[in-house]
């Protein structure tokens, strides 16, 4: 799960460009 | 009823698609053939024509890269090299791809099916399939001279992209043979939609933990396709099996072009690549 913690996130929640 | 199923999956990918990707084939066929109401877009030739270009966008608010004050945007420095410059837009291009990956992963989440996946399948599907996707989306933006980038706004040349130093003239012809293929085929948005789904839902991934559901989920949207090619192109022969076949072509493209990253790792010492892009290429093939 580590290794793909971003992944995680945007699958999780809806992630802003800004954010990125 | 079965049909009238697939139609109605078909159209709730469509309009996912047109919801999460902001240019359509439709709007770039229309730029490129010169049929929008808009100015043409600005044409990067060169490398003049590339930091003009670049301050064309920063002057629409397009967020940088990397904002390091030392850098400064390049605008009248004169003393820039020509290797500054291309490092810097890759940083760029990178920047894109991210967003991109951002727009596929909500494209997926759409799918019926998808977020019901294991949540470490789902990362699988998206880690190995977002790069075929992304190259899938480019396609449509390319012509056998050029490519559309920062949406639509702005036409960069396939010269241009093939004067760069190595190794980033290799990054883009490859995709440029396969999009001008590729455009042959003539896929609409709503072809193209359900044509993501089936590469995202691909079951042989490797890693995948559940591999039935994925099987399954898949198998809907191919009948989806395969219904839809059928009534859109009705004069196309084989052109499921057209499409299928591309999925080939787009793994060896995938491949070399996570290479050809890797190689640019250890060349340039001041490549930094972004960090969502760095957790989908590591350990990839």
């Amino acid at each position: 799960k580590e290794k793909h913690k971003i992944l995680h996130r945007l699958l999780q929640n809806s992630t802003s460009p800004v954010d990125l | 009823p079965e049909s009238a199923d697939l139609r109605t999956l078909a159209k709730h990918l469509y309009e996912s698609y047109v919801k999460y990707f902001p240019l359509t084939k439709a709007k770039a066929r229309a730029i490129l053939s010169g049929k929008t109401g808009d100015s043409a877009p600005f044409v990067i030739h060169d490398m003049k024509s590339l930091t003009e270009g670049e301050q064309f966008i920063n002057c629409k608010q397009m967020p940088l890269p990397d904002q390091r004050p030392e850098m400064g945007l390049g605008f009248g420095m004169g003393q820039e090299s020509a290797d500054e410059v291309e490092l810097r837009f890759f940083h760029r291009c990178q920047f894109r791809s991210a967003e991109g990956v951002r727009e596929v992963t909500e494209f997926a989440k759409s799918i019926p099916g998808f977020v019901g996946l294991d949540l470490n399948d789902q990362v699988t599907l998206l880690k190995y399939g977002v790069i075929e996707v992304l190259i899938i989306m480019m396609a449509p933006l390319m012509n056998k001279d050029g490519t559309l980038i920062s949406y639509g706004q702005i036409f960069m040349t396939r010269e241009f992209l093939k004067s760069l130093r190595k190794p980033f003239c290799e990054m883009m012809e490859p995709k440029f043979e396969f999009s001008v293929k590729f455009n042959m085929l003539e896929l609409d948005d709503c072809d193209m939609a359900l044509f993501l789904a089936v590469i995202i839902l691909s079951g042989d991934r490797p890693g995948l933990l559940n591999v039935k559901p994925i099987e399954d989920l898949q198998e809907t949207v191919l009948h989806a396709l395969e219904l839809q090619l059928k009534m859109n192109h009705p004069d196309s022969l084989q052109l499921f099996a057209k499409v299928l076949q591309k999925m080939t072509d787009l793994r060896q493209l995938v491949t070399d072009h996570v290479h050809l990253i890797q190689l640019l790792k250890k060349t340039e010492i001041d490549l930094c690549l972004h960090p969502l892009l760095q957790e989908i290429m590591k350990d990839l093939y």
